[in-house]
């Protein structure tokens, strides 16, 4: 327990310091592979004109950071040596790096990991869960947490509709009773299917 | 690391009770909505004849363990209360409750996570990672070591294929360089197509 109020206690630090530059900051929770980096490289190409910027979390690795490098995105990676989250710590030293790119909007792409993410507040304005369509019905009411915390639901692959069972409106009716203030975005990178909902939500 | 020797202490503890009762214990890894409750109930309905058992790791519900017996597996259900992992202490406990039904082959499913569930010894004869095609070809290197202790790659959902970007050579070279012994069985349960050598795997 004392670990995360230390954790929120920095958490507030961040978030005054996002504030103080007119930051908006989204942290982007969801298992791995539910299309978290594709999600932010779609946001990227049609948001042209907004700086952009991204902390990456990942368990061993910087491939989500390199590709998201390769597209001009400034990306500060952390490597968490196997820790199963970002802490309000991380995000703190990350974004020292890229303060000097003054961006507008800053995604952190969280571990992919349904579970202790959503418990870690890292001073973000939204927390934004990621469903992909892939996964099944039952993720909201067996994974409640970060659907509780969150303000934005992206439902991702929704151009694999047709292959599985997955009924939109049946997920839309279970979220809203976990969380009703929950804002829902059905969407597919592959198509651009409601993308543009997506890139209003994210605002001015 | 005090809490990791408990928990091999505890797993040994686990392994010698099952190696008397001649039981296989298999552990399935895997992210959320990989697949896993899906083999089992693919599995234990190709295996009849044979006694199984279920000991079932959830977060929050017992929905999977009411999936399971509703088809007459004995489940013992455990809801790890956020937890992100079982250990060999919930398992020792949840087999108390399955001792009487004698099983010969026990199935633990993990709780849906694909970084510390690999790190708990539960006391299996066998860890097998549960991967679908529809996650990403990336996930055995980005999350390697659920892949580095495991002895069977199960990968899941092989019948959507033709829509997603998934090359089977392609990952099963990847996890080979990871972990050169482990056995890799693609799969799916709507098809069932690949059952029949993960089936014969599981053994006499
Ligand atoms: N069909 C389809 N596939 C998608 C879509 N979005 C992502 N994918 C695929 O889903 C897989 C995983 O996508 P990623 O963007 O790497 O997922 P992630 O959440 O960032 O994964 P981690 O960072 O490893 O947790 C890849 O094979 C993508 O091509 C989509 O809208 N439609
Ligand atoms: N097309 C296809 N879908 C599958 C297959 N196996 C499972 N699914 C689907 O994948 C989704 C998730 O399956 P589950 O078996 O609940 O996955 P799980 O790993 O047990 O999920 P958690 O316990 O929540 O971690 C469901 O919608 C299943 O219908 C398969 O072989 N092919
Ligand atoms: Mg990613
Ligand atoms: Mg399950
Ligand atoms: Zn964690
Ligand atoms: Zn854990």
């Amino acid at each position: 327990k004392a670990i995360l109020s230390e954790n929120e206690r920095l958490a507030q630090r961040n978030r005054k310091w996002f504030k103080s530059l007119g930051l908006r900051v989204i942290n982007l929770v969801g298992s791995p592979g539910s299309g978290k980096t594709s999600l932010i490289e779609a946001t990227a190409q049609r948001l042209s004109g907004r700086r952009l910027a991204v902390i990456e979390g990942d368990p061993e690795t910087r491939r989500d950071a390199e590709r998201l490098q390769a597209l001009g995105i400034p990306v500060a990676a952390v490597t968490t040596g196997g820790v199963c989250h970002l802490d309000a710590r991380m995000v703190h030293r990350a974004f020292h790096e890229l303060e000097p790119t003054h961006p507008e909007i800053l995604f952190i792409e969280n571990v992919g990991n349904l579970l202790c993410p959503a418990d870690f507040d890292l001073g973000e304005d939204l927390l934004a869960v990621v469903l992909s369509v892939t996964e099944g019905e039952d993720k909201p009411e067996k994974y409640p947490q970060a659907f509780r915390r969150a303000k934005a639901l992206v439902i991702t692959k929704i151009d694999l509709l047709p292959y599985v069972d997955f009924d939109l409106e049946r997920v839309a009716n279970t979220v809203l009773k976990i969380n009703p203030e929950l804002r829902i975005f059905p969407l597919s990178v592959k198509t651009g299917e409601g993308l543009s909902a997506w890139l209003e939500f994210l605002g001015p």
